[in-house]
């Protein structure tokens, strides 16, 4: 693990009073190894190396504790702070009327189903109702896929023919406020984000429905390409945060780093499962020691 | 990327590095292609920006060619094609598009082997239809292996040149999952010795070097004869299929390149090379 590398490489510079570069200087290797093998974006590594450096640089090494223990501390504090504060934010429900969510993002991600996901957690945290919106039109039967989820969950699944999905959500808000139910959310098509006909339908459901979330839904085995996407969603559409799909499996989700720092939007929850149950608040802590292995 | 006909310098051969990685090429394979070119450089191989690229290009095509891009044929009766993957990377999709070729070739018939998440046999069912090719399914919730037994049961009846089976994304890391795999393998090769005659991981080129632990692991309880890269249409470039050359021997047979039937092309390791350094 980077933390073990880390501690035998700095143990032979213990008694030398201070983090120095040219002794950091292999820890920061080993660590920028790390990263790459996890995948962060390169660029996003070189700049959080460049911060580490700087945080680490002259920190008096305390009487009787490892430097390598301090080098640690150092890269785990920092990409923890980096990963978001310790409480994440709570979702922001409107002051009167239905709050609206939005999903977005690639193909694949795992939208329809964090839809699911995130309404069962609404529901059992915050005792709101729930309308599901299926305005992706475009996948062969995920209309279907949203209607059985919400026949799982029991709750209604917004539905319309002949129509655009900027107006299928319209319609499906004008609904919630009608009937007064709590929480819309909007599971859309996935989508490239150079494919600028779907972008700029993705951007039309957020003007015409004034979500007061907007998610990106990611994918935590994402490689390189986490920062052309994330940032192409982030210029097209107001983002209130990300979510985390499929962090049960192995991949270290080094794409959480990367879609934070060109976003600056926190990773607000991670999915850990198919089950609708699988779902979590996000834990900035927890992803700072996966990422680093 | 680099400038055309300067003479290679140290800042240069960094950039070029820089790119490799942004590929998603990954540590420790793009240490070994920049060994090389270091090595090239350093005996006066190469020199110039241009050269340093002609040497790169036919390094890594010579990673990723020499085997075939075709399917595997039965030496009688219907081939069987088995696809599998981790969750939402396109092997429903990738299954339409390569039915839809296949077709002109002979009967084809699907098996709608996800029996587990919503409304996965009407997505296949829709794509049957929308192609005009049979599909057996059961009800959610069946035993996987058991549409798979259906299936070549049904293939074998009907004189079906083509089967490929469909199957719940799944991660490599959940045991009961791989062995429920293990079960339908199992169970087509007790039907029919020899198959299935094509195992198909269908990768999505967005994956970073996650991408070489299901290459492995998914290599580890099925005999894999290919690999679909499916999403080239958009920025990622898929590179981490050249570390996966490195630790399996497995080809790449087909890329997707879309959302529709047609968007599907035979694996062109030229074509990758030239669109990885583009
Ligand atoms: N293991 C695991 N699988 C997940 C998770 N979230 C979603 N999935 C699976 O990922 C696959 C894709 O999920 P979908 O919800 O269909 O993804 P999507 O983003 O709506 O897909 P498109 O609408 O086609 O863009 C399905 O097999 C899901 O069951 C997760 O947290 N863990
Ligand atoms: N842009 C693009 N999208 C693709 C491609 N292949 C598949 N997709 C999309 O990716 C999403 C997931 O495709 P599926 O075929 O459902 O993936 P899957 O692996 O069967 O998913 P699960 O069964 O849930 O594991 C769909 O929205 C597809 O349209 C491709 O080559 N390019
Ligand atoms: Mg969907
Ligand atoms: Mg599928």
């Amino acid at each position: 693990s980077l933390s073990k590398g880390i501690q035998s490489l700095i143990t032979r510079f213990a008694g030398t009073g201070k983090l120095t570069e040219e002794n950091v200087k292999d820890a920061l290797r080993e660590v920028r190894l790390a990263l790459l093998e996890a995948d962060v974006n390169l660029g996003v590594t070189r700049a959080f190396i460049e911060r580490v450096k700087t945080r680490a640089m002259g920190k008096e090494v305390i009487e009787g504790v490892n430097p390598g223990q301090m080098m640690v501390k150092v890269i785990h504090d920092e990409l923890t702070q980096l990963m978001g504060g310790p409480d994440a934010e709570p979702i922001k429900f409107a002051g009167g009327g239905p709050t609206v969510i939005l999903m977005a993002g690639l193909q694949g991600a795992g939208k329809t189903t964090t839809c699911g996901k995130l309404a069962a957690l609404i529901r059992k945290k915050h005792e709101k109702s729930v309308l599901l919106v299926a305005a992706d039109l475009q996948r062969p039967a995920a209309v279907e896929q949203l209607k059985v989820l919400g026949a799982q969950l029991g709750m209604p699944v917004h539905t319309e023919t002949g129509m655009t999905p900027p107006s299928v959500c319209e319609r499906a808000v004008a609904r919630a406020k009608a009937e007064r139910i709590d929480v819309v959310i909007l599971d859309t098509a996935g989508r490239l984000h150079v494919d600028d006909a779907l972008m700029t339908e993705v951007a039309e459901v957020s003007r015409r429905t004034q979500p007061h979330e907007v998610f990106l839904v990611c994918d935590a085995m994402t490689g390189q390409d986490a920062v052309n996407s994330a940032k192409a969603f982030n210029d097209r559409l107001p983002l209130t945060g990300v979510i985390l799909t499929k962090l049960d499996g192995d991949a270290r989700g080094g794409a959480a780093l990367s879609v934070r720092e060109v976003t600056g939007k926190p990773i607000r929850f991670v999915g850990l499962g198919e089950k609708l149950d699988k779902f979590d608040v996000f834990h900035p802590a927890r992803m700072a020691d996966r990422i680093l292995g | 990327i680099l400038p055309f006909g300067r003479d290679l310098d140290a800042d240069l051969v960094d950039q070029l590095e820089e790119h490799l990685y942004s590929a998603d090429i990954g540590p420790r394979t793009v240490g070994k292609i920049m060994e090389a070119v270091r090595a090239a450089w350093k005996n006066r191989t190469i020199k110039t920006t241009d050269e340093c690229f002609a040497f790169l290009k036919a390094h890594v095509k010579g990673i990723l060619s020499g085997e075939s891009t075709a399917l595997r044929r039965a030496a009688s009766g219907p081939t069987v094609v088995l696809v599998a993957g981790v969750n939402g990377t396109g092997k429903t999709t990738s299954i339409a598009k390569i039915a839809n070729r296949l077709k002109k070739d002979g009967p084809v018939i699907l098996a709608a082997g996800d029996t587990f998440r919503a409304a996965a046999s009407e997505q296949l069912a829709l794509w049957a239809d929308r192609i005009g090719v049979r599909l057996i399914r059961q009800d959610k919730g069946a035993d996987p292996a058991a549409v798979a037994f259906d299936a070549v049961e049904a293939a074998l009846s009907s004189k079906a040149a083509w089967l490929v089976i469909d199957t719940a994304g799944r991660l490599h890391t959940q045991e009961n999952l791989m062995a429920e795999l293990d079960k339908v393998k199992r169970i087509i090769r007790k039907r029919i010795p020899d198959a299935p005659h094509e195992t198909l991981l269908v990768l999505d080129a967005t994956t970073g070097q996650n991408a070489i632990s299901q290459a492995v692991e998914f290599g580890k309880v099925l005999d894999l004869t290919g690999l679909v890269l499916t999403k080239l249409d958009g920025t990622a470039k898929g590179g981490a299929i050249i570390g996966i050359r490195d630790q399996v021997k497995i080809p790449v047979k087909f890329v997707g390149v879309g959302e529709k039937v047609d968007d599907l092309e035979t694996f062109d390791p030229d074509g990758f090379v030239e669109a990885l350094f583009e």
